[in-house]
């Protein structure tokens, strides 16, 4: 069984005043073996 | 060397009961020559297997990503009765084992499926048929979740196969390399992919999630009226949509969780086929995705709209939701199913919908 996500996150966002940006990234790569709980993708404020 | 033993050997004299004994010879030489060419036969189509799997393997290695290649064996399968095997393999595995056996049957599944049988929350002798044991919960703590506030968790267990941002009106989500199908398809047209007009309406939803334990007003204005076409172009830059494909191995832990705090506003059963999803059949499959039973969920999250397709398989028909106990997947059907509309549920005409925490477990998929 295959289970497929689609998904919206920042891909830049002007915070107000501090005029950083969050972009959201991917901490998977293809062919890894991933488990309930741990994390696909992250978005820091950069 | 019985079977040796048997061939009539060319100096025996002709005698009166010759033709019993020759006929005799002969029909039981004939059983163990079919049972060896069968033995033969499956032993080559598993050797060339083996061959394929690891010239694969090979090229991944060498980083060579393996194109999309339709075999004649896909097209063979199409014609199989597919939802029939599967239902009568789930009646299969829904028969119950003797109490002294379900260790050793667990086990052998266990070691064929490389599954891990520590983490299972009960004594294997607890769970009462195959079935039961494949839709098993883990043992409290198994899966701790990632308690970073800006991360999405991985939904199951799994391996990653595509990932990406999809962008572009005809948004299309890629199968394998060669391959793409459009995200409408996998989703439905009526799929609530934002657009522009509703951006704001979202902005204001994703900031009412933060206070919904202070405001109880209803948080969702959505309208389902027409069908959408998601254009990130007109959408606000600040946000993109993102894909992520995840393989479920046979051994694997079967359970789906919520990949964050999200509000489920609708259910979009596709019934379709039961076509398997292995890594083999993604490279041989035309539209592996949007042709397979599938059960979506699409809702809101902090960060806009999200919605999480669980694709059934031959082996693996059956996708129960936990928040919608009395769907029922993987129905006997006579028609080709695949022109047939979805049938859809609308949750949050209900109150907010389903609202889940990240972590929680929303459904499962099962054998047959």
């Amino acid at each position: 069984s295959t289970v497929v996500l689609v998904f919206e996150a920042p891909i830049s966002k002007l915070l107000h005043k501090g005029g950083s940006s969050e972009e959201f990234n991917f901490s998977v790569k293809c062919g890894d073996k991933i488990r309930v709980g741990e994390a696909l993708g992250r978005w820091h404020s950069s | 060397t019985s079977f040796a033993k048997k061939l009539p050997t060319p100096q025996s004299t002709p005698s009166i009961n010759a033709g019993n004994g020759s006929s005799q010879g002969d029909s039981s030489y004939l059983l163990p020559g079919a049972t060896v060419a069968t033995i033969l036969m499956l032993g080559a189509l598993h050797a060339r297997r083996m061959y394929d799997d690891k010239k694969t393997e090979e090229m991944r290695e060498k980083g060579i990503e393996v194109e999309f290649q339709p075999d004649v064996k896909a097209s063979f399968l199409r014609l199989l009765p597919l939802r029939s095997i599967s239902r009568c393999w789930g009646q299969l595995t829904s028969l119950e084992i003797p109490v002294w056996l379900r260790p050793h049957v667990y086990r052998a599944w266990a070691r064929a499926f490389h599954s891990n049988l520590e983490e299972a929350a009960l004594p294997l002798d607890k769970y009462t048929s195959l079935k039961e044991f494949f839709v098993r919960a883990l043992k409290e703590g198994s899966r701790p979740i990632d308690a970073d506030p800006q991360c999405l968790i991985s939904p199951v267990d799994g391996t990653i196969l595509r990932f990406g941002e999809l962008k572009g009106a005809g948004a299309m989500i890629e199968q394998v390399k060669g391959f793409s199908y459009p995200v409408f398809s996998l989703l439905g047209a009526r799929s609530l992919l934002p657009t522009t007009a509703d951006s704001d309406v979202q902005e204001e939803h994703s900031e009412s999630i933060e206070s919904t334990e202070k405001s109880k007003k209803s948080w969702w204005r959505v309208s389902l009226a027409s069908p959408k076409v998601w254009d990130p172009t007109l959408s606000c830059p600040k946000r993109g949509l993102f894909y992520c494909v995840i393989y479920l191995k046979p051994g694997d832990y079967h359970r789906i969780h919520s990949p964050a705090d999200w509000n489920i506003l609708v259910r979009r059963h596709f019934s379709g086929n039961l076509y398997p999803v292995n890594e083999r059949a993604t490279r041989t499959f035309r539209n592996l995705y949007i042709e397979n039973e599938r059960v979506v969920l699409e809702g809101v999250w902090q960060e806009g709209f999200m919605a999480l397709a669980a694709v059934g398989a031959t082996n693996i028909g059956s996708i129960k939701l936990f928040i919608e106990p009395e769907l029922q997947t993987n129905k006997p059907t006579k028609k080709s199913l695949h022109s047939e509309p979805p049938e859809e549920r609308v949750y949050h005409s209900e109150g907010v919908g389903r609202v889940l925490k990240k972590g929680d477990e929303l459904g499962a998929f099962n054998m047959g």
